[in-house]
Formats: C-alpha cells, structure tokens, sequence
C-alpha cells in the first residue's frame, strides 16, 4: 500500500542520511523517489556527495565510493528491518585500508542487532571477528572447513 | 531468529558432510584460497531457503549444485543442506512462533526429484521460505551479497530500486 | 614504441596540468585513497586515444571529461590530454616510423568542441588512433583492462571472444 | 582472412596452454574454436580446469579462479601480439596472497618484453614497482600525482 511504502521510504532515508558521514567520514547523500503521479509507481534514486566533492551523477563515483554508498543503503534497510543474519561476500575489496577500517567499526556497532557472517581475502577485516572458519582444500577439489580459536 | 548452524553434505565442493557454527551475537569470519569453497557456502545458504535459479547459483542446471567430483572422489547421487535458525527471542513468523528451534532441510538428488523439510517432517518448496518470508533474507534481498555484487544497487535502475524497498516494507 | 609521459590537465578530477613519466622497461605503480583519481587516469588513456563512448568513461556525456569543480574550486572550461610514445625502436606504424617521439593529444571545450593534434599538428579523431591502430592498446582491446572488468573476457560470449582474437590477429 | 585468423588463434592458444599452469601452479587450459562451417564465423570456446579438479562449465569457478584465467588469456594475447603498454585497474582485488605472489611473478618476467602500468590497493603487488606514483586528494576534488622514491 503507499502509505507503507512511504514509511519504509522515509525511515530507511534516514537511515541513510545517518550512515554515509559515519563511512565516508563526512560528505552527504540521501533518497529521492522518482517523479511519478502515483506513489505506487516511483522508483528511488539515490544523490550522494563525498566529503569535499560537487554532487553529480552516481556513475563518476569510484569503484570504492559506489561499494561503500551501497553498502551504507544496504545497512539502511539491514537497521529498518533487521534479519537473522547479514552475509557479505567480499564486499571489501575494493576498499582501501582506511575505508575497510570505518566498514568493519559500522560492523562492530551493529552485532548488538544482529549476527553478521563476513567472507574476506583481507586481513584488517579479520581482525574484527569473533569466530573464524577457515576453509581448505588440502585434498583437491574437496572442501573442508577448520575453526581458528581467535583467542589464541 | 538467528542463524544457529549450517550442515552441508554433497553439495557444489563439499562432498563430505560438512556443519558451520555461527556467533550467536557476533561476527563469524570465513577465509580461504582462492577456490577453496567460501562462495558455495553463500549458495548453500541461498539455495536451502528457496533459491531456484541455477544460474543465480552460477550453475547451468540445478543438478550443478551436486557434488561433481574431483581428482580423488566419485560424483555423488544427491546434495543435501540443512539451515537451523534459533528462535529463543520469538521473533519467527506467527506459524513458527511456538518453536524452539526451525530446521530447514533441503535435497536434490541426480534423478532430479527434489525434498524439503522443515523439522524434519516433509513440505513444499514454499513451505522451506516461509521462516525468513518477511525478513531481509527472503529471495533476493538485501541480507545476502554475493561475490561482485555489492554494487548492484548502485547501477541498478530507480525502479528496480523500488522492489528493494518493498521487501524491506 | 613505449608509454614515456601522459599529461593532463582539466581531465576530470585532474584540475591542475599533471605529468606521468613511465617506467621505459618495467612496472610503474598508480596507488591511493578511494575516489582520488586513479581510474581517472585510465580513461585519460583511452580518451586521448579516440574513445568516444562517454558511457565506457563512465559518464553520461563527453562534457563529464571536463573538471566540474569541487569544493575549492570552480570548473573549467577545458580538458587537455597529451600521450607521448617513445619511438626509439621504430616500431610505430609505417606513417610515424621516421618520428622519434610521437604525442598524440586531445581538447575539449564546454562549447563542445574538439581539438586533435599529433606532434602539435591539427588532425582528425579518425588519426589520433592510428598510432596505436595495430596493437592491443587499439579500441577496446587487451592491453587496457578497466577496474572491475578483468573477467570480461570469462564471461564474455564464444562470438564477442572472438572479437578479441581478431583485435590481435 | 581465415588463414590469418587462424595462425593467431593457435599462437595464442598455444601460450595460454603454457601461462595457466604457471599462474595455477598446475592444471590445464585450452581454448577451443566452436563448431561452425566456416572458420569466419566460429567463436573461442575457453576450458580452464584449475589443479586437482574435474572439468566442468566455467560459471562454475571462484571469482579469484576466473580473474586468474582471464589473466592468462590477456596476458597470452600480449605475448603473441605486444602493445606499448599494458594498464591493469586493481586485476588483483579478486587474489589470494599466493595468487597475488604468482601474478606478480609473472608480470615480472614480462617486463623485457613491455611497459605495465598497475593500479593497485595490494601491499604485496607494490613490493614489485621500479616506479611508484602517489595520487592524492589533499585538497578535496582535486587530484595530484606525487612521485615516491622506491628505492628510499
Ligand atoms: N558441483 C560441484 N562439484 C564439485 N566442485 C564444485 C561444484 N560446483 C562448484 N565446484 C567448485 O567450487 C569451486 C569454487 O568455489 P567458490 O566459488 O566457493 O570459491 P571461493 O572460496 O569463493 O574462491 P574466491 O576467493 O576465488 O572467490 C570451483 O573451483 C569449482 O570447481
Ligand atoms: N569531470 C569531473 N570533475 C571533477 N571530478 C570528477 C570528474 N569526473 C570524475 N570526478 C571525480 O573523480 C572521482 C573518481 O575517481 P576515480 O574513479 O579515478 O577514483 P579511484 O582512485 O580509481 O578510486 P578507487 O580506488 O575507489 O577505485 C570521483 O569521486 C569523482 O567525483
Ligand atoms: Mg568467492
Ligand atoms: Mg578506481
């Protein structure tokens, strides 16, 4: 219904509008439904500003600056409407070391919510987990998996 | 809810039966080579909660997700997931709510014949997405990022968009 | 022919003229921050080059190549790129053999209009290709592979490959 | 012409049959013409089968896996055909550390050959520079070039 959809919309904008300063540390962006007479048929487009640069179109943004507004909207909806888990694929990447270091804080503040399960080649980010699995194929082709005590 | 446990056994490169703890109210990390099997983890999750796209899970047909073989082992006749979710905080949806525990189990054998079950009594395809329907985890949402994908909502269209927002509604 | 220098200048986020000189006979590193400029050299590269797909330089319209302004500063009314190729080892195309140093440069103003020049000679866009025509640096060929494009040539279909194999042939 | 065609598309197979196994440390690959009636039409099929595991269809293999063999490919084009240069935009975010290790390895044994000009975040990948440029946005929007000394 729109009045559902409008709420949705509003409450994860600010979410939004909340979370890109904290990752980018500075700068704004926010949502902004499409121009259409009915509600119903609007589509979101997304506006954001890294610290210090004009606002333009979504597409000059880097590779790093596009990962890290996906992943503050991604948050956005992850802190509306929680889920039982949030599993991230490699989405640090292509982030350099002082952007992985606000990715994995914004992470560390949010387990109270929910339970995050984080795949990564990188090794700041594996220094915020509580529990490590690492995977192997010591006999090729055949995966096994091996818990790492992080404590030690 | 929360993500308790997930047991795989003959599905993409785990051939043997395989079982992942997660942190209860935390951050589980999970790291390997390159090629090692950490993505097929994420297809495991997406194909026990109802996923039937075989090229979602890169594969060109469901049976792709049955373990194939390798240098030292033989193909194997059936894949086999299981996904137990916690309910003790009671937040599962209103039919499930009375549970303790909800196991979803999912299975595909070589013949093609598909089994699904939720607490170990049998049900439909649709029954098994029922427990996280109206969570972030439901079909493709925003819960669940694949390899590569992360910047799908930024180059998707403002219309496609939208849909994300109506799961989270 | 070998990469010696790229000059920009108003080229996107490169407000100011800034010079590369290359490494001759090795490996030079391009690094920094997130969203400082990196990729942006990529596409000065294939933009002196002849590119005219403002999409594939990541904008909407080929104006995007002119510095926009920032914070500090106001926006420009031109873009600038100078490529210059050592040719000591004479291997350029048969009409620039006889060059010692071949530099190819490209202008746009905000009017719209386009300069091309060769050793500081006017000529057409179709001539500022030649100089790399018959190598993988050419059109959207090998040599050149975008951030998050490497398994382009994976994913690609068996026609669009042999695309690739004919740039080289 | 087909002949043309054709006499590249051996040169070049036969190098990527003999870069995989170096970037793989083991395993084989090919490329392969599809079936059609006239030469000038067939399209390159790629068989890529990394070490110890069957062959199967390529969707199937990890993202670092397809990085990796896309990187053969590229690099088997540039052997039977050098360019001036050849710019590579962060190929190594994909990689594991052995991976990184084997596609710098490779990288330098090219270099007699050509100019590679690298955009990296990998500590490991800038350990194998001969020149390094720093780009920087001290003042917000605006980039410059700074050129560190490696040998320092
Ligand atoms: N049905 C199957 N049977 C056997 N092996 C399979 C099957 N499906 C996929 N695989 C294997 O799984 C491997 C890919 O695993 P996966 O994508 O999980 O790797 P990864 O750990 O994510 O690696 P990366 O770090 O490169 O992303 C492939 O090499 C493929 O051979
Ligand atoms: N015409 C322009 N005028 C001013 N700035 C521009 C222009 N076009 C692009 N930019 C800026 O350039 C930045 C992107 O630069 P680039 O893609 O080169 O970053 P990068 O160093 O490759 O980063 P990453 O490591 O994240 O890939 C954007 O933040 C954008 O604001
Ligand atoms: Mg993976
Ligand atoms: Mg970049």
């Amino acid at each position: 219904s729109r009045r559902r959809f409008k709420e949705t919309f509003d409450a994860v904008n600010e979410k939004f509008q909340e979370i890109f300063p904290v990752i980018f540390n500075g700068g704004e962006a926010k949502l902004v439904l499409t121009d259409s007479q009915d509600l119903l048929l609007a589509g979101v487009d997304i506006v954001a500003q890294p610290p210090g640069k004009k606002l333009q179109n979504l597409n000059l943004l880097s590779g790093g600056e596009k990962a890290l507004t996906a992943i503050a909207l991604i948050f956005s909806f992850f802190l509306y409407k929680p889920s039982p888990f949030c599993l991230l694929d490699e989405v640090d990447a292509p982030l350099d070391d002082a952007n992985v270091g606000r990715f994995t804080r914004l992470i560390q503040n949010m387990t109270d919510r929910s339970q995050f399960i984080i795949i990564t080649h990188n090794k700041r980010t594996m220094e915020v987990g509580d529990l490590l699995y690492g995977v192997t194929m010591e006999e090729a082709g055949v995966s096994k998996i091996v818990s790492v005590n992080l404590a030690s | 809810m929360r993500l308790k446990r997930l047991k795989l056994n003959g599905f993409k490169s785990f051939c043997d039966e395989t079982v992942l703890d997660f942190e209860q109210n935390g951050i589980t990390l999970v790291v390997g080579p390159n090629g090692c099997g950490k993505s097929n983890v994420v297809d495991a999750i997406r194909w026990v909660l109802g996923e039937q796209s075989p090229s979602f899970l890169r594969g060109q047909a469901m049976g792709d997700v049955i373990f194939n073989g390798s240098a030292t082992r033989k193909p194997v006749g059936r894949s086999e997931v299981t996904i137990l979710f916690d309910n003790v905080n009671g937040t599962a949806p209103e039919k499930y709510r009375d549970y303790e525990e909800i196991a979803v189990t999912r299975r595909l054998y070589r013949s093609g014949e598909s089994e699904y079950l939720i607490n170990k009594i049998p049900c439909r395809l649709m029954d098994i997405r029922e427990p996280v329907a109206d969570t972030g985890a439901a079909g493709r949402s925003y819960s669940i990022v694949e390899q590569g994908r992360v910047d799908e909502l930024i180059t998707a269209s403002p219309a496609e968009r939208r849909i994300y927002m109506e799961e989270a509604a």
